[in-house]
């Protein structure tokens, strides 16, 4: 199974997690 | 010969009516078996090997093990073998009796122990547990390649731009070849989908599921109310007539719009702006149930109907850059299950019968939840549904 979430968010949006990283519900993606 | 040819008697014999009616039948079909005839495999000897495989039915058989009722003896000892070869951790589970379980797909459908994921802080969290494939952002009409596998998102913008030419490449090329059709979109579980279908210009009937309806490619898509986050489980290329798959799209605002910027794209994105994505992979093993990723309001579904194939990331690893090959072939279907949705009671995925023409959907509004909101509300982490076996 698969999420995609595509989002629109502020330019200064980072992401915070690494492809092929694990990760868990509540884990941070990314803040502005 | 000469003689035979003068010399035979010619005697005409009406032929039966049955005759010419076959005939048409059979001429008919034809059209019709060459208009939905399956797509041709191409590309590298792994495609050709993974698609002679019966993986559909081999899922099928697969759903229909997993919803067994197990004996009650067997079921710690089978639950516990599952979760050694998958990974589980099953100190967080929130059932810790394992008889409790009565089949697979209930286990597959376990609830957490209460506090057994703490929720950050940020403004976007993962809505589930996984591995993430991938991430980036939207450039053009483009997403930034990332691990090697490239999207096209220009669909999810719903606009076409005006004399921009359609697909060069024949879906036979497709899967050999990374995206170059500005129509085409994020290449999710390894299926082609375009998120202008999932989130264009379909018009329902409010708070109530539509019949299927085919949107308007060339309508474009306005944010009537800023769409902070979509949620999409996998996809369906509805521009080729490929391999089935569930996708349910919700689409969510939470402001009315303001004055926005056009892109040159023709995206209607609002100034200071971009959009992201990421794509998030979910292990057999791993935890099923998906909650929100951040604060929002889900206005609207739209559910493609199909059936559920997974791709691993062993396999996606495995055929980088291979665009559109996922949206032929279903690599590495392991199961078949359904998607449920805790506040849509009417969503029914997987259901068996005719499915609908390709490329419609059905659409529900969830304006009913809060007439304030125009939608449901949630909260980072509250639980949403989850991907159910068997």
């Amino acid at each position: 199974s698969t999420i995609v979430l595509v989002f629109e968010a502020p330019r200064e949006f980072e992401f915070s997690i690494k492809a092929n990283e694990k990760v868990k519900v509540g884990q941070r993606l990314g803040d502005v | 010969v000469i003689n035979a040819w003068t010399q035979t008697p010619t005697k005409w014999y009406p032929i039966p009516i049955a005759v010419g009616a076959i005939l048409l039948v059979v001429i008919q079909y034809r059209r019709t078996r060459r208009a939905y005839s399956s797509p041709q495999v191409d590309g590298p000897w792994q495609v050709h090997v993974l698609g002679a495989l019966p993986l559909r039915n081999m899922s099928r058989v697969w759903g229909y093990l997993n919803s067994l009722e197990l004996p009650p003896w067997f079921r710690p000892f089978g639950f516990r073998v599952y979760a050694f070869a998958f990974g589980c951790n099953l100190d967080e589970i929130d059932e810790e009796d394992l008889k409790t379980y009565k089949s697979l797909g209930e286990f597959f459908y376990r609830k957490l122990k209460e506090g057994a994921r703490p929720v950050d802080n940020a403004v976007l969290v993962s809505p589930a547990d996984g591995r993430i494939l991938h991430f980036g952002t939207v450039q053009g009409s483009r997403v930034e390649q990332v691990k090697g596998i490239t999207y096209s998102l220009d669909a999810l913008l719903g606009v076409e731009r005006p004399g921009t030419p359609p697909a060069s490449i024949a879906p036979s090329q497709r899967d050999a070849m990374p995206v170059v059709d500005d129509q085409e979109f994020a290449n999710v579980n390894g299926i082609e989908y375009t998120l202008d279908q999932l989130l264009g210009s379909g018009t329902s009937t409010p708070s109530s599921p539509t019949t299927p309806t085919t949107p308007s490619p060339n309508h474009p898509h306005k944010f009537g109310s800023q769409v902070d986050a979509s949620v999409v489980e996998s996809s369906r290329d509805l521009q080729e007539t490929l391999a089935h798959d569930t996708s349910v799209a919700l689409e969510i605002g939470m402001k009315p719009s303001l004055e926005r910027s056009k892109s040159i794209y023709g995206a209607s994105v609002k100034t200071g702006n971009a959009l992201f994505f990421t794509v998030i992979y979910l292990a057999p093993g791993d935890y099923h149930r998906f909650h929100s990723p951040t604060a929002w309001v889900v206005q609207k579904r739209r559910h493609f109907v199909g059936e559920l194939f997974s791709v691993s990331p062993y396999i996606a690893k495995r055929l980088e850059n291979l665009y559109g090959f996922f949206g032929m072939v279903p690599v590495g279907a392991t199961n078949v299950g359904s998607i449920k949705i805790n506040f849509d009671q009417a969503l029914r995925t997987n259901e068996r019968g005719r499915p609908p023409p390709p490329g419609t959907y059905s659409e529900a509004v969830y304006s009913a939840a809060s007439p304030i909101l125009n939608g449901q509300p949630l909260l980072p982490a509250q639980e949403m549904g989850g991907f159910c076996l068997g």
